[in-house]
């Protein structure tokens, strides 16, 4: 139903000849509530319909004779843009490579850490899996599930509390296991949780990872922008991963994540089975967000 | 918002800003905007404490349940957990398995997930720190082990039945006939149940919170909310939302991933800790 509208909005933008300073101030408000209905943060959205507007009412687009159809390619364009512009790889470093994955709790870690161990087999790559959340109920145990669903190998030290010599041990190790890429996932952890944070920036400053990757979950709301900005201030992030996203969430938090981090967004995870992981591309996550 | 001061239009952008930062949507957060100018004229000069009070009473209100819920009669009491992935369901199982032995009940819990790695793993370290009893088995099929569980319940006269389900998608087909297929085959069992239906929202989720709620009360009726990870920074609202809309009360918090972290909701505390 609001795809409906802002398809409404855009076909009145295009069907218009010249356009006033009121056909576009309500055209933005439109634009403004799809966007906040899609989970854009709102300071994001601000920014965003001001960016747009200013162009807007730019005498480029006045001067044009199809101004709303302008108006609509500066939006496809500048949400694309935002979103990163193109697609963007793993950068992978280092014999062998680190990937740390971190992120809040139930985002999906465990599951995209094992994604993207088949993925790089797939690849040519030799991976080894850590197992470095040593809090949650089995969660050594899940991890080692996935492990050997996939015949990878998993390094994991139960009674072991201390994550940054688990990891450090696996990655000694990891020429034991022929591994060229050292894959470590951590527990779930809240950005106001001082000791984990520390946690995580300790385990950076340890591993050097080639890739810190944040796994953020497709249906965040507005808190996106918090969790993100401190996590990237905790840690320098290489990437972000946004989960499932087979679900109908828009996604809005993509944008947000994206604007507040300046990271870009690599994967997105699209089911429960581990094949399920794909390249993140903008300009359809543009297409999404907006309905 | 303090003191005697003209309410101006900026001021009222900037609580609406507060309500959609709050993921209360768009929609609600107009319309309680729309109050809020129905009671407080423009441009004219009022004590802010007074706005800030209306504000508060409106919010509560929406979040309020009707009394008279007459619960934990029945004899097994089934509870069924559902829910979107990683929401919570497992660990608020495990909160309220605490809750419930506590005050003296037998506790079952069913594992319900049958597919997820160590998912019955995780909810056997639960039962073990909860006192609750386990069900489960090596079948693929939840409505199995949900058949066995409440058979057993209620032939050893247990108190409380608490059915653990996997994670899902509203938007998987085959996973919300497979939830209907678990609700069928619990009434099968035990005509009155499940007695409580609870769904997981986690705080941090947006607007798509609304359409999980209403998508999984179209396969079983849900009855409550458990919105987890409250401890968090984010606010929410998207219960407030649902309740609105669907009249699907919050009736527990998740607080942390520690066994106690479970409270009942209560709208007012709740409602302050929003304009904090
Ligand atoms: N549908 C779908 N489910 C997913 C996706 N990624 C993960 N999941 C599911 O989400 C749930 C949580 O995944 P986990 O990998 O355990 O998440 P986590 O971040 O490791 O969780 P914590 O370690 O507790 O913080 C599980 O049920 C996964 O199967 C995805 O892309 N799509
Ligand atoms: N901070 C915080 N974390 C929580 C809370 N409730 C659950 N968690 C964490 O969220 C993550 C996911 O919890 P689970 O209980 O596995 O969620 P689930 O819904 O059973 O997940 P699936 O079965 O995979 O769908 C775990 O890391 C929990 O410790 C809460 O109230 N606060
Ligand atoms: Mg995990
Ligand atoms: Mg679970």
């Amino acid at each position: 139903q609001l795809s409906q509208n802002l398809e409404h909005v855009f076909k009145r933008l295009r069907g218009h000849g010249k356009l006033s300073e009121d056909n576009i101030s309500e055209a933005m408000r439109e634009v403004r509530r799809a966007l906040l209905e899609a989970d854009v943060n709102y300071k994001v959205v601000r920014t965003f319909i001001n960016s747009v507007k200013e162009q807007a009412l730019g005498s480029e687009v006045l001067r044009s004779i199809t101004p709303g159809q302008q108006i609509v390619g500066i939006i496809h364009k500048e949400l694309i843009d935002l979103l990163g512009g193109s697609t963007a790889e793993l950068e992978l470093s280092g014999n062998p490579a680190i990937i740390l994955l971190v992120g809040l709790q139930g985002s999906g870690k465990t599951t995209t850490s094992a994604k993207l161990a088949r993925s790089l087999r797939k690849q040519g790559r030799q991976p080894l899996l850590v197992a470095c959340d040593v809090y949650r109920p089995a969660a050594i145990t899940q991890l080692q599930v996935l492990g050997k669903q996939l015949d990878i190998p998993v390094y994991a030290e139960e009674g072991n509390r201390d994550v940054v010599q688990i990891a450090q041990a696996a990655i000694r190790e990891s020429a034991r296991y022929a591994a060229n890429v050292v894959i470590v996932d951590t527990a779930g952890r809240l950005h106001i949780d001082a000791d984990m944070m520390d946690e995580v920036k300790n385990l950076q400053k340890a591993l050097k990872p080639a890739e810190t990757l944040f796994v953020a979950d497709a249906m965040t709301g507005q808190d996106a922008v918090n969790a993100a900005g401190t996590f990237a201030e905790a840690v320098t992030l290489s990437g972000v991963v946004l989960t499932k996203m087979d679900g109908d969430a828009r996604g809005g938090a993509a944008l947000s994540v994206r604007e507040v981090t300046g990271t870009p967004i690599k994967y997105i995870g699209v089911g429960e089975h581990l094949d399920k992981l794909e390249i993140f591309h903008p300009d359809r996550m543009a297409g999404r967000i907006l309905g | 918002f303090t003191g005697s001061v003209p309410l101006t239009e900026q001021m009222l952008e900037e609580i609406e800003e507060t309500l959609i930062s709050a993921d209360i949507g768009v929609d609600l957060s107009l319309e309680i905007i729309e109050n809020l100018r129905k009671n407080f004229p423009l441009n004219q000069v009022v004590d802010m404490a007074t706005v800030v009070a209306f504000l508060r009473a409106d919010l509560s209100q929406r979040m309020t349940s009707k009394p008279g819920e007459a619960e934990g009669h029945e004899k097994p009491y089934v509870i069924l957990v559902v829910g979107v992935n990683g929401t919570g369901k497992t660990t608020s199982i495990g909160k309220l398995a605490h809750h419930y032995s506590k005050a003296g009940k037998k506790v079952l819990l069913v594992a319900g997930d049958t597919f997820r790695a160590a998912a019955i793993e995780q909810l056997a370290i639960w039962s073990e720190r909860s006192g609750a009893e386990l069900m489960q088995k090596e079948a693929t099929d939840p409505s199995a082990v949900v058949f066995d569980a409440l058979q057993s319940a209620k032939q050893r006269g247990l108190d409380v039945v608490i059915i653990d389900t996997a994670g899902r998608l509203h938007t998987q087909k085959n996973l919300m006939v497979e939830l209907d297929k678990i609700q069928r085959v619990i009434k099968k069992v035990i005509p009155s149940a499940p007695h409580e239906t609870v769904l997981t929202i986690d705080a941090t989720t947006g607007q798509n919170g609304l359409i999980q709620a209403r998508q999984f009360s179209q396969v079983t009726p849900v009855d409550h909310l458990f919105l987890t990870k409250l401890d968090g920074t984010a606010k929410g609202g998207i219960a407030i939302a649902i309740h609105h809309n669907l009249d699907i009360p919050v009736k527990y918090i998740g607080l942390g991933e520690q066994i106690e972290d479970i409270q009942n909701f209560d709208p007012v505390s709740y409602v302050e800790a929003l304009f904090q």
